[in-house]
């Protein structure tokens, strides 16, 4: 462990909180897109297949725990919850996330380290979270005003991906393990995502206006 | 191997 993927997880496990406080504390998910939160619940269930049988740390158990559950129970609020299920934008979140779905897996079926069942679902789980961002973007393009907490989510969901490309520089020059590529280049492309997003957040948080996304 | 390189990470 380092400190730049002990701040990616923390980062990340911000993320997820700042989330479950708008959704408890405003009793609405306006903003969030309902597809990103589904591709991230299959982006950790398809990743951690691993769970029950290597046990590595009892961090890694728990955050991992962590990072199901919260994906688990943001996806039935958002669908089953009387009163948060009203304020669901459906008629904004119209990103066809399926293809996302179907690419990544497509991709891991042809590009991935080991033709194993856990391999293929690990990979395909590093390509869909590259993209899992993509519903929850456009949806913000198409909403105009996005609320603080709201913005705040995606801002730390986009810093923790940036924190474990620090995170694989480091293990790069201090272990000399070149790593997982298939992680470099897709951190790359996901955290590329969010430029644009980076971009007018630090304008809106400069000039103390409201996060706009131009449409 | 480089498959369990990474298997530490999240």
């Amino acid at each position: 462990m380092n400190i730049f993927r002990l701040a990616g997880d923390l980062t990340h496990l911000i993320s997820i909180l700042v989330l479950l406080l708008k959704i408890y504390a405003t009793k609405s998910c306006s903003g969030i897109s309902l597809k990103t939160q589904e591709l991230y619940a299959l982006v950790f269930l398809a990743r951690y297949l691993d769970l029950f049988t290597d046990f590595v740390s009892v961090y890694n158990t728990v955050m991992k725990l962590v990072f199901i559950g919260s994906s688990l129970a943001i996806v039935w609020c958002m669908r089953m919850h009387r009163i948060v299920k009203r304020s669901y934008n459906r008629e904004l979140d119209t990103f066809r996330h399926y293809f996302l779905v179907a690419g990544s897996f497509v991709l891991a079926l042809v590009v991935h380290e080991k033709f194993t069942l856990q391999e293929i679902f690990w990979a395909f789980s590093i390509y869909l979270e590259a993209v899992a961002i993509l519903p929850q973007l456009v949806l913000l393009q198409r909403s105009g005003n996005v609320d603080n907490l709201t913005g705040q989510y995606v801002f730390f969901l986009g810093a923790y991906r940036a924190f474990y490309i620090l995170n694989w520089i480091y293990r790069y020059f201090t272990e000399q393990r070149f790593g997982r590529w298939i992680s470099w280049i897709s951190g790359l492309v996901q955290t590329a995502l969010y430029a644009d997003f980076f971009y007018y957040y630090f304008m809106s948080w400069k000039n103390n206006a409201k996060l706009q996304l131009p449409a | 191997s480089s498959i369990n390189d990474l298997k530490d990470e999240l």
